[in-house]
């Protein structure tokens, strides 16, 4: 028997809009490393009705990073979209759900994402800085400088690094190197870590604390560094961030 | 540096005309842009 043909939805329809809601918040609520991603645009949607209240749906959906890193509480609707000449990061996404009585869930979904072309950048802005490699030698190197420095001149708990979530560097009419990286706190303080740094551990699930760093270096002509570390505070899983309960890396 | 190729023009195709009144169904997909197409 021929299979139920494709039941006709359109792109921008409420119930479309509503499915691709509910995959963007089951991909960013799964993410461990990284950033929010915000819906840029429907790509293509699909229906195949299974029996009166339960549809399969396939969606192809087009995000963009926002600035808000996986681990912060912020609400996605509050996120700003990272600017076209910030080096924008699009993810591509396809999303398999089911709707059952009206209420979706995520069956499979699977993105990968990349930075926008070089070459458009400088075409619009050729003194921008461009997203660097996390690996590069000076971008390691100012994540070090920039925690060091931070750890050495601020009260409070010692924090660890959790991962580089974004870098840029610039080249003309200066050399800067600019970092962003997830941090959490440990179970030291910043001047008993002066001692032995190795012995400080993260905090346990429940009293966990984590945070984000940005840093710029001057490299060239002169040399400057600044540090700006915001901690979340601790936080109880929500449906924006419910790996918190299962632990991070 | 990687430079991205001019898309070369599609050939036109020879488009088989449609028949008289045949209106297309309304372009479904894809949907608006929310931010910027990169």
């Amino acid at each position: 028997v021929p299979a139920t043909p494709p039941a006709l939805l359109g792109c921008d329809d409420p119930e479309a809009e509503a499915a691709a809601e509910a995959a963007v918040s089951y991909i960013n609520g799964h993410s461990r490393h990284g950033y929010k991603f915000a819906l840029n645009r429907i790509e293509n949607i699909r229906v195949l009705a299974q029996d009166p209240n339960n549809e399969i749906l396939f969606l192809e959906l087009d995000l963009l990073e926002t600035t808000c890193h996986i681990l912060s509480p912020t609400p996605l609707e509050n996120c700003t979209v990272r600017s076209f000449i910030e080096h924008a990061v699009e993810g591509d996404c396809d999303v398999k759900l089911q709707r059952r009585d009206g209420q979706f869930s995520v069956l499979a979904s699977k993105c990968h994402s990349h930075a926008d072309s070089s070459e458009d950048i400088t075409q619009l802005c050729p003194n921008c800085p461009l997203l660097a490699r996390l690996n590069d030698t000076e971008v390691l190197a100012t994540v070090t400088a920039a925690l060091s420095d931070h750890n050495s001149r601020t009260p409070g708990a010692y924090l660890r690094l959790l991962e580089i979530g974004r870098a840029k560097i610039q080249y003309f009419p200066a050399h800067i190197v600019v970092v962003e990286f997830a941090v959490a706190a440990t179970n030291c303080s910043a001047e008993a870590a002066q001692g032995n740094a190795e012995a400080c551990q993260l905090l346990p699930d429940d009293q966990s604390n984590f945070g984000l760093c940005t840093a710029s270096r001057v490299l060239s002509p002169s040399k400057d560094l600044k540090v700006d570390c915001q901690l979340y505070g601790h936080q109880v899983p929500t449906p924006d961030t419910p790996f918190l309960s299962q632990g991070v890396s | 540096p990687v430079v991205k190729r001019a898309v070369a023009q599609v050939a036109q195709r020879d488009k088989v005309p449609h028949p008289v009144g045949f209106v297309s169904p309304p372009l479904l997909c894809p949907g608006k842009v929310r931010y910027f197409k990169i």
